[in-house]
């Protein structure tokens, strides 16, 4: 089956998605992580600040200050299933949605991407996680995105 | 202000 295992996207900033899909019956149970980076404290004032109360940040010497980055994740569960044609004996109107799965109790339609392997779910491509180069490939990109953010704020 | 060292702790992921 093309859907199990767990497909990993990316926003092109600060979220990764990761979709597990397990077999349940006719449909399938999917398990959705939304993994961000949160600064574990609060950032300084890029100016400096009299109030020490809003700069909880790791002060070291010099005004200089460490950041520490925590990845964090909200996990749900929902489900996923087969689209059937209303006319099932059409081969065209089952052809139709052989590559589309009825997402989030049908809020959504879930893509597969045939020639790449992938899935796309409002606009985000989703790779099989194959390796966990994958995910951490990704959370390289993740962290890239928060240093830059940290550049232009200091 | 001079941010001196970031770091990113993953260990959600393990």
């Amino acid at each position: 089956n093309k859907y199990l295992g767990t497909w990993v996207g990316y926003d092109g900033n600060n979220v990764m998605y990761r979709i597990t899909f397990q077999e349940n019956g006719k449909e399938y149970m999917v398990t959705e992580d939304k993994l961000f980076y949160k600064s574990e404290k609060n950032y300084p004032s890029p100016h400096g600040t009299l109030f020490p109360s809003i700069d909880d940040s790791v002060k070291q010497t010099n005004n200089t200050y460490n950041i520490n980055f925590i990845l964090q994740k909200d996990s749900r569960t929902t489900t996923a299933r087969e689209i059937t044609p209303q006319n099932e004996k059409d081969d065209k109107e089952k052809d139709k949605y052989k590559n589309q799965l009825s997402y989030d109790e049908g809020r959504t339609i879930i893509r597969y991407i045939e020639k790449d392997n992938t899935l796309l779910i409002n606009g985000i491509r989703y790779k099989k996680e194959t390796s966990p180069d994958v995910t951490n490939d990704i959370l390289k990109q993740m962290q890239n995105a928060k240093r830059i953010e940290l550049e232009t704020k200091f | 202000v001079i941010i001196d060292k970031i770091t990113f702790d993953d260990s959600i992921l393990t």
